[in-house]
């Protein structure tokens, strides 16, 4: 038989790496080009949303720029015109959305002011919304500091979750003053 | 750039360049007014007085661009993702006003003047990075360029008529920019440059939207420039973790390419697979499975599958890669084409080996260039002598004729090393149904089945297994000849002791056996 | 072994995979429009 890398024995010894690193011969054995983030059955092109060579997924809508006509871009010219909301009718979904996306904005004071209205309070060092879980009254008490089971709102996965705190009520905001502001909104 | 500057020429470029800025961000409704105004500031401070300012111009503005980008990177207080944003605010400016001026300059009939101007700052942009890349070493930070040449090409690819009118031109600036600019010149630019090259408005411009697929050589050079950059890292059995991930967005980008643009694939393949490593088995693998998109593939484990019975395989696939001039020196390629016609002088046969043999260095023994393309030129001259005689190639036509006692010599009077490079020369040729996969498919099983020794038949058996075991995709015509070489009791195959060589082998050959059978 | 030029290249290139691309770094920057921009308390999100 042919006794160097260039026979069955060279292979035999790549399948015997393989089993035992796979990093070794991943040129050899290749990978799952199916597991690279690209949908592969796509019916159509898959260029358009390519997200790159080093993205694991494809590019979402969002991600995505289109040439829109300038004349289309008309934000700047109608902000002034839109039309006021009223707050209170929304859920707080929504009024979690308003705050973490307007910031520096009146729109975000408006948010927090409404979120406070309903019990939800902003912890202004851990940066987070907590509120007393409906119902429950075993709360310690304890000078300033409160201790139980509160739901907070996890921004990164978009949720509210159960936790166990225990609060330094002074570290609480209080409730923005909106007409302090001046400006008008709700 | 040796010449000194006149007196307060940067003060002026960056006075200039703060305040375009400016208007770029607070003016964005009624730009093109501010932009003519601006211009006429231009002029006035002498920059658009001849192409010497102008180019100093360009060049200091771009140097502040990237001076600004590394102190903003290089700042430990600087949160990275504000310190980007300020950069691309800045940079993205001054793009635009680089486009508009590309997009405004010299008639608006004349392109001349716009690509020259492009071509121009397209020049300064690069001399500064490999500059760059000199000074910084590898502390070198692509982002400032990468960001210059992504948002110049967006801006000239907006929908617009003057635009459009130059497109062909824009995209053929953008690719000798990226080709000057390719990773083996610029390595530090090499994710950035992958990044650009790949880019969805890129591939749609140069494969999609440049008519009768004139951006399709450009776009091969491009990938021949980056498989060169690769193959001498990818010859390792073990993968850097750079590498690797450059090898990864490689195969994303190929897979883009398989999925949208099967047809160029194909059509260059010869060129790819001429510069990618023989142990990248599944990345060539991949360009060879590409098949045009009109074309239907008979199932190949179809039992009985007459290959030899579709039409397609009397059509030559297109390769725009000219092979037969790769064939050097001339005077072998005319003593080849003699023999090919004349079947002599036998000395021809033996003198072979030299010809291809560059050193005695185990591993890089052999010019796999002239050896890759030696095969692919004796086969389509096969084929079309074949025809000559208004047969068709089959395993009875292609015999004792010049062309295969060259195949039958390589094989016999090769090493190991030059075999295996030989056997991978024709298996390249192992695609979609056309005339080349059906006969290299028959001539690789005819040298199988008439070699004089059991090592070329093991290596025949090494190279097509090597190629089947790796993960998908794999060829249509790999998987044909494979199937009849296991299959047709003709080869006697299952007589050999390289299939039973060790238990893993053995278990190879059954589970594939099993898939075919 | 890599000859002395290819070692180079890989150096730069180990280098610049620590500055990677990210790919909103080939992306249009978005233009945060406020409605209303006023001062907000710094313990709000500001980004």
């Amino acid at each position: 038989m042919v006794n160097n890398q260039f026979g069955m024995v060279g292979l035999l010894t790549f399948i015997r790496a393989a089993e035992s690193d796979p990093n070794l011969v991943t040129l050899a054995m290749g990978q799952d080009l199916t597991a690279l983030g690209l949908n592969l059955n796509s019916i159509d092109n898959l260029y358009p949303t390519f997200g790159g060579p080093f993205a694991d997924s494809s590019a979402r809508p969002q991600d995505i720029d289109y040439n829109v006509p300038p004349e289309y871009l008309i934000n700047v010219s109608i902000r002034e015109k839109l039309s006021q909301l009223t707050l209170k009718k929304y859920k707080d979904d929504l009024l979690f959305y308003l705050f973490y996306t307007n910031v520096g904005d009146f729109m975000q004071l408006a948010a927090a002011a409404e979120l406070h209205n309903r019990d939800w309070r902003y912890h202004t060092e851990e940066k987070v919304w907590i509120t007393r879980v409906p119902g429950m009254t075993s709360y310690e008490k304890n000078g300033t500091t409160e201790r139980g089971t509160y739901y907070y709102f996890d921004v990164q996965n978009w949720r509210r979750v159960l936790k166990e705190f225990q609060v330094d009520t002074t570290k609480l905001d209080k409730c923005p003053n909106l007409n302090a502001i001046g400006s008008g909104q709700p | 750039t040796d010449i000194e500057d006149p007196p307060g020429f940067v003060d002026k470029t960056e006075f200039l360049l703060k305040e375009w800025i400016t208007i770029y961000h607070t003016q964005s409704r009624d730009l093109i007014k501010s932009f003519s105004l601006f211009v006429s500031k231009m002029n006035l401070y002498g920059i658009l007085k001849g192409d010497e300012p102008l180019i100093r111009f360009f060049r200091h503005a771009t140097q502040y661009c990237i001076d600004l980008t590394y102190r903003s990177l290089n700042d430990p207080n600087a949160n990275q993702t504000i310190a980007k944003t300020k950069i691309f605010q800045w940079i993205d400016a001054y793009v635009r006003l680089i486009a508009l001026l590309v997009k405004h300059s010299g008639e608006s009939g004349h392109s001349a003047t716009k690509l020259n101007l492009l071509n121009k700052v397209l020049g300064i942009v690069v001399g500064l990075l490999l500059q760059d890349q000199e000074v910084h070493g590898t502390a070198f930070q692509q982002l400032a360029y990468h960001r210059i040449f992504i948002m110049l090409f967006l801006e000239l690819s907006a929908p617009d008529a003057v635009l459009e009118n130059i497109s062909l031109s824009i995209i053929t600036a953008f690719c000798h920019t990226f080709h000057i600019l390719r990773p083996s010149i610029a390595p530090g630019f090499c994710y950035s440059w992958l990044e650009l090259i790949s880019h969805r408005v890129f591939i749609g411009r140069i494969l999609a939207m440049i008519p009768q697929q004139k951006g399709w050589s450009m776009y091969s050079q491009l990938l021949i420039n980056l498989f060169k950059y690769l193959a001498p890292f990818l010859r390792n059995a073990e993968l850097a973790k750079p590498v690797q991930h450059l090898y990864k967005g490689t195969l994303r980008v190929l897979l883009v390419l398989l999925h949208d643009f099967p047809e160029f694939l194909c059509d260059y393949h010869f060129g790819f697979c001429d510069v990618i490593p023989p142990n990248c088995i599944q990345m060539r693998n991949l360009i060879l499975s590409a098949y045009p998109r009109n074309m239907r593939l008979p199932d190949p484990f179809t039992p009985n599958l007459k290959v030899d019975m579709l039409n397609e395989i009397t059509t030559a696939p297109k390769i725009f890669t000219n092979y037969a001039a790769a064939i050097q020196p001339a005077n072998f390629k005319k003593e080849l084409d003699s023999y090919l016609k004349l079947r002599a002088p036998v000395t021809f046969l033996s003198d072979l080996r030299g010809n291809l043999q560059i050193s005695n260095e185990p591993g890089s023994r052999y010019n796999i260039h002239l050896m890759n393309a030696l095969v692919l030129y004796v086969g389509t001259q096969a084929i079309q002598h074949i025809r000559s005689k208004n047969l068709a190639p089959n395993m009875t036509t292609i015999v004792h004729s010049a062309h295969m006692d060259i195949f039958q010599n390589l094989a016999v009077d090769l090493d190991n090393e030059g075999r295996y490079l030989f056997l991978n020369a024709i298996a390249n040729q192992l695609r979609y149904p056309n005339s080349h996969t059906h006969y290299f498919s028959c001539a690789i099983l005819y040298l199988f089945v008439e070699a004089n020794s059991e090592a070329i038949q093991e290596q025949i058996t090494r190279v097509l297994l090597e190629r089947l075991i790796v993960n998908r995709p794999h060829p249509w015509g790999l998987l044909i000849t494979f199937i009849e070489l296991i299959k047709n009791p003709a080869y006697k195959f299952w007589d050999h002791d390289f299939v039973h060589c060790a238990p893993e082998i053995e278990k190879l050959f059954e589970s594939v056996a099993k898939s075919c059978m | 072994p890599l000859q002395k030029e290819h070692q180079i290249q890989f150096q730069m290139m180990e280098a610049a995979y620590y500055h990677m691309p990210t790919p909103t770094e080939s992306e249009r920057l978005r233009t945060y429009l406020h409605r209303q921009p006023v001062p907000t308390p710094p313990h709000y999100p500001q980004q």
